[in-house]
């Protein structure tokens, strides 16, 4: 389960 | 990919006849203020990461500064209407009632319980895009309680509900192409697009047949 997510979303 | 682009297009689409409506018509009648003022505080959370330099592409970093921009000087229009429209400003003060503490409170909690790390920016990133997901109540209150709007008003909240809409499409593509599943964010965007479902059906019922919105 990743916990950091790229916000690459608007 | 299409629909994240079509999403964006919206909503770029949504603020463009925002800034024509107040501009041309100088008046913001069945405009919320508070919807207003919410999306300024979602879009300068959502986007501290503007403040560390690691930036994913030059389109995330224009569209983020024009989110921003376009929705300070929009709260900055509806403010003028002050001085320019005193009539109008009233009308609008006067029918928007939402109390937005009721969305704030409850978003800052959901942000320190659901997040992806716990740091400043993190807690930020979250607090906005649950915000996100509430901001446009004091909005649709507001229709709800007058009743009627005018028809570009009404193409504003299409345009804006269905940039979130189309972000579903785009995350179940990501979801096979790039087997990535962000869930906060399919979480919030369901709830954001669950809230347009009403407005979206008379607007489909009545706008879009070319009938005035006016609810029953």
């Amino acid at each position: 389960e990743g916990t950091e997510v790229e916000h690459d979303e608007l | 990919n299409i629909f994240r682009i079509l999403a964006d297009l919206s909503h770029l689409a949504s603020i463009v006849i925002l800034l024509e409506t107040i501009r041309k018509a100088r008046q913001i009648d069945g405009i919320s203020l508070k919807t207003q003022i919410l999306y300024v505080l979602v879009f300068c959370t959502r986007y501290l990461d503007l403040l560390t330099f690691r930036w994913t592409s030059l389109y995330n970093t224009l569209m983020k500064f024009f989110f921003i921009g376009t929705s300070v000087y929009v709260v900055k229009l509806m403010q003028d209407c002050k001085l320019t429209n005193p009539v109008s400003y009233k009308d609008m003060m006067f029918r928007d009632t939402f109390q937005i503490k009721y969305l704030l409170g409850p978003c800052a909690l959901l942000a320190l319980v659901f997040n992806y790390k716990f740091t400043v920016l993190e807690l930020c990133w979250s607090f906005s895009i649950w915000l996100e997901s509430v901001a446009i109540l004091p909005q649709l209150f507001m229709l709800s309680r007058s009743g009627k709007a005018s028809t570009l008003t009404t193409h504003y909240i299409f345009a804006l509900g269905l940039y979130r809409a189309l972000y579903i499409p785009n995350w179940i593509w990501r979801y096979y192409s790039e087997n990535r599943l962000e869930k906060l964010s399919i979480f919030t965007g369901l709830l954001q697009t669950a809230l347009y479902s009403d407005f979206f059906y008379i607007y489909y019922r009545k706008v879009m047949k070319g009938r005035g919105f006016e609810l029953p």
